[in-house]
């Protein structure tokens, strides 16, 4: 996207997260997106084994966030040799609730009509940073000088060639949102809220060069009273930003 | 008023983190 403009939430490239020769010639890649607040998995589902598949379901294990399938996976016909088929899953967030390690991580079974497969799969979390996830700015002011100093987590992100304006562009586009911008000695300082589906907000300062694209560390300081969310938020923040 | 009072107050907020 072009500086300035709002540029969408940031959607992975998709990944192999079965590959054929574990899943009897069942081959699953797939991502996550976030679309007009919906959360999905899309999948794409190859048979490359030599008979047809068909009867296909999926399910989740319990998980950080509560991800479930909001609905059946919708494969209406049966997959021949060699065909693929693309599928979108929308998912809820009110499924049952165990903390994963990482957190981020998804167990997912998936059946046909020759078996049941297993794997395992990373959701970036910014799928769940939700769209009123702008603080108000008083009680992002006092949130910030009520989370202690040990639930502050502090990044580097190397190589990254945005002024503040086109991160902050960027950012909001994934559902961060930036409160307060300032400019202190050579640095612009930007104050930004996630809310996450689960009700968590995680509270971000980003310090760039001022009006300098070409200056290429970003420094970024995550304040939460879940601060194990924090790497999480952090990574999904950088691949937003790289991305 | 109220406005103003939180603008200064993020100002404050970023001189302090810039000069701990």
């Amino acid at each position: 996207g072009s500086v300035g403009m709002p540029t969408g939430a940031y959607i992975p490239p998709k990944t192999v997260w079965l590959p054929a020769m574990k899943a009897k010639g069942l081959e699953i890649s797939g991502t996550f997106a976030r679309r007009a607040g919906v959360i999905q998995m899309e999948l794409t589902i190859t048979n490359k084994a030599m008979s047809v598949m068909s009867d296909f379901a999926i399910q989740f294990n319990r998980n950080s966030f509560g991800l479930a399938p909001a609905g059946p996976l919708q494969i209406l016909t049966p997959l021949g040799p060699n065909q693929t088929i693309e599928a979108s899953l929308p998912l809820s967030t009110v499924g049952p609730v165990m903390k994963m390690e990482p957190l981020n991580n998804l167990q997912v079974a998936v059946k046909n009509n020759i078996d049941v497969f297993y794997f395992s799969c990373q959701y970036p979390i910014s799928m769940l940073f939700v769209e009123d996830g702008k603080m108000d700015r008083q009680v992002f002011l006092a949130t910030w000088k009520d989370i202690p100093n040990e639930h502050e987590s502090q990044f580097q992100i190397k190589d990254c060639h945005l002024n503040s304006d086109a991160a902050s562009n960027k950012l909001q586009g994934s559902n961060i949102f930036t409160i307060a911008k300032r400019t202190v000695e050579g640095q612009d300082m930007l104050y930004q809220s996630i809310k996450l589906t689960n009700g968590i907000w995680v509270l971000a300062e980003l310090r760039v060069q001022a009006g300098n694209p070409t200056y290429t560390d970003l420094e970024v300081s995550l304040k939460c009273r879940a601060p194990e969310v924090s790497q999480c938020v952090f990574q999904s923040l950088e691949a937003v930003l790289k991305n | 008023e109220l406005e103003d009072g939180l603008d200064e107050a993020f100002s404050r907020l970023a001189e302090s983190r810039n000069n701990p």
